[in-house]
Formats: structure tokens, C-alpha cells, sequence
């Protein structure tokens, strides 16, 4: 059963991919499982999709792991997708959440930079695809969003981490979310979840003028932020991306919000740096258990505030 | 396989714009092969970096000789990668 999986573990990409499928056989009226396309090296690119029925609801997108060394994100959203099961039916606001509206979830988005983590360099966090040109691989799938592309805080240089790409969802893995959400049509919010520095993040990256939404968003941001430290004091910044990190050009929030997608955040998980990406698997559990009150606060939200 | 035996983490902060140019200039240096996990962006904000064991000393140089304040966040990234191998392995071994 997919509750014998133990989600306190890290994992690689196939137990991921196999528990998704039990996940999918232990709840066959409300998940199934969406291929919106292939990785660069040919793996599938794989959604998990919560519906209670209905055709074009309203949805909800949320990423983990297109940083593929940020292995905190990706434990995350295997231990969120089994939470979103389990409750269904149990939390009020979770079935309010899923009888009108429906939930995507990609728990691997960068696949070919994930299995390269566990084979070879831990330390990867970009796409693996080749750049013309030059001897270094992959691009940095968080700058290659066509929103302010190319801008300040993203590089031209293809050895570098923060690589751009030579033009807007250059990459496999950007270009099948950009497609699947604009195909969809209804997607009303995007959460990309990342690590490190424990942050609750919002358009805009690519530049310091606020968004036509700031207001709400940051009541929003402060809301969650606060819900989420009640459960174990784990403290969280907030606020736009520009202000409250740096500038960032090409980021997969900013393209949402710019696509009419209002709710568009980005969550930087543990921790402030102690151990930054290698953050030992005895702290998956209360980093997904406290993750879950501030996204349940941000799609509550979006439930109640259709636009 | 990569290892990262002696490699480090330093967490840096930057007191002014000219501390955060100067670590901009770092960031250029690509034989040093140094990875920030948190660029330099604003005298507010801490810069997390690794280092190559064979960077280490020059970088650490380069930042006194600067007056520039650091700490060292990891003193060792291969014995963290080396306890979370361990732990996956202990979790195999259980659910097996």
C-alpha cells in the first residue's frame, strides 16, 4: 500500500515513480496519473492529478524538485501528495478543496538532474540537456520562464548555475508546464516549492516594482507564514521575490502570474543554512507537516476567492 | 561518482555594496569552481558558498585580506553525504 512507503527517507527517482502508481491504485476515484511530456535524457515527466470529477475545474499546480539537488522539496511533495489523499473526506477544507476544484501536483520536475544527484554529483541542481557551444551541461530551469528572460539575476553563461538558456523554455521539462497550464486554461495558482531559507516567495522576481496583487498576496504570505511556524516555531520570511532574496529573472512564478495565474508562489523549505541542501532525512517529516498548513492556507484561499 | 571530501561551506556577510562586489568578483573566478548556494545580492542578505578543498585556503585568504566576516557552515560535505547515504540505505534495509 502506498502508506508503507516511509516517507521519512529520501528516495530515488523509480521508488518515487513506482510509489506514485500504488498511490494511484489505493485511491482510484480521486488520483490519477498525467505524462505531460519527456525529460531532455527521455524520462517521463509525471503529474499526479486529485479530481473529484467534473471537466476544466478550477485548478491548483504545485512543483517540487526542479532543483534536482534540493531533495527536501521533492520528499515534500511525495509526503504532501499522500496527505491530500488521505484527507479527502476527513479534513473539511480539503474536500471543500477537492469536491470544486482540482489539484496537480509534479513531484519530480526535473528527472534527468534528480537521478543524476543520486549517480553522480549531488550537487546538480540545473536540466542535464547539452549547450551548443560549450563543454558544460544544463540550464537553470527556475531562469528559463519566458517572464523578464534573461534579465538581471540570471546568466548567459552556460557553465554557470543560474544559466538562462539560449531562449525562453528552452528546456523540455519548462516547456511541458508551460504547455500543460496553458492548455488547462483554468489553472488559478502555481506553488513551486525549493529549498533553502525558509521563505514564502511572490511575483516579482525580475523586477522590484510590486505587483498589481501585492497587497493581498503579502496578507496571504503573512498568514500562511504564521501557520506554519505555530506547528514547530520553524521561522519564515516572506514577501516578493526581489525584495526579499534578489532579483531573478525567467522564474517559473513569475511567468504564472504574468499567464493570468494570480496565486503564484514559491516556497523555500528548510533550513536557514545549517545544512542548506544536504538537510539530514530526520527533518522531512516536520518540514512536510508544517509546509502543509501554509499550502492548505494558500489553496483555501484560492478556493474562496475565485476569479 | 563526485566526491566532496574537504569540501567546505562558508557563510559570509557582507557589511557593504563593495563586500558584495567583491564576492561578485569571486563568483567570476571559474577555477576556482566555488558553488554559491545563496549569491551575493545585497549587504542584507548572507552568502552561502562551497568550496573545493583545493579553494579553500586562497578563498579564506581572499576574505581576510579583505576584512570581509565569515563562518564555516559545513566543515566537511562528504561526511554529510556520507550519513545520508547511510540513512537511505538503513531505510532499505528496514522496509526489506
Amino acid at each position: 500500500s502506498s502508506r508503507a512507503f516511509d516517507f521519512s527517507s529520501y528516495h530515488t527517482l523509480d521508488e518515487i515513480y513506482s510509489w506514485m502508481d500504488t498511490l494511484v491504485e489505493d485511491h482510484p476515484g480521486l488520483v490519477s496519473k498525467i505524462r505531460i511530456g519527456q525529460s531532455y535524457e527521455g524520462r517521463d515527466l509525471l503529474v499526479l492529478k486529485f479530481s473529484t470529477g467534473g471537466s476544466a475545474r478550477p485548478a491548483i499546480w504545485v512543483d517540487t524538485g526542479i532543483h534536482s539537488r534540493e531533495w527536501i522539496s521533492q520528499a515534500t511533495g511525495v509526503w504532501t501528495a499522500n496527505k491530500i489523499a488521505e484527507e479527502y473526506g476527513r479534513d473539511p477544507s480539503v474536500t471543500a478543496l477537492l469536491d470544486n476544484m482540482d489539484v496537480f501536483l509534479e513531484i519530480i520536475a526535473n528527472p534527468d538532474g534528480f537521478v543524476f544527484t543520486h549517480s553522480s554529483d549531488r550537487m546538480w541542481r540545473k536540466t542535464r540537456s547539452p549547450n551548443t557551444g560549450s563543454t558544460c551541461l544544463g540550464v537553470d530551469p527556475n531562469r528559463n520562464w519566458d517572464a523578464g528572460f534573461g534579465g538581471d539575476g540570471s546568466s548567459g553563461d552556460p557553465c554557470s548555475d543560474i544559466y538562462h538558456g539560449p531562449f525562453p523554455h528552452s528546456e523540455r521539462e519548462v516547456k511541458a508546464i508551460v504547455d500543460f497550464i496553458r492548455g488547462h486554461g483554468n489553472v488559478k495558482s502555481v506553488i513551486s516549492i525549493h529549498s533553502y531559507s525558509q521563505m514564502l516567495l511572490f511575483p516579482y522576481g525580475y523586477t522590484s516594482v510590486p505587483s498589481p496583487d501585492y497587497q493581498e498576496m503579502n496578507e496571504l504570505a503573512k498568514k500562511a507564514v504564521s501557520d506554519l511556524a505555530a506547528v514547530y516555531g520553524t521561522k519564515y520570511t516572506f514577501g516578493s521575490i526581489a525584495d526579499t532574496i534578489y532579483t531573478a529573472a525567467g522564474t517559473t512564478v513569475d511567468w504564472a502570474y504574468d499567464q493570468g495565474v494570480k496565486y503564484s508562489f514559491t516556497l523555500e523549505l528548510r533550513d536557514t543554512g545549517r545544512h542548506g541542501f544536504l538537510l539530514p532525512s530526520s527533518q522531512i517529516l516536520p518540514t512536510a507537516t508544517e509546509t502543509w498548513q501554509a499550502l492548505l492556507d494558500i489553496m483555501v484561499h484560492v478556493l474562496e476567492h475565485p476569479y | 561518482l563526485e566526491t566532496f571530501v574537504g569540501h567546505q561551506v562558508l557563510r559570509i556577510k557582507t557589511r557593504n555594496e563593495e563586500e558584495v562586489r567583491q564576492l561578485q568578483l569571486l563568483e567570476s573566478l571559474e577555477h576556482l569552481e566555488l558553488d554559491f548556494w545563496i549569491s551575493p545580492s545585497a549587504p542584507a542578505l548572507p552568502v552561502d558558498v562551497r568550496i573545493p578543498a583545493a579553494s579553500v585556503q586562497s578563498v579564506k585568504a581572499f576574505l581576510e585580506s579583505q576584512g570581509i566576516e565569515y563562518s564555516v557552515l559545513i566543515e566537511d560535505l562528504q561526511k554529510l553525504l556520507d550519513e545520508e547515504k547511510e540513512a537511505m540505505a538503513r531505510s532499505r534495509r528496514v522496509k526489506r
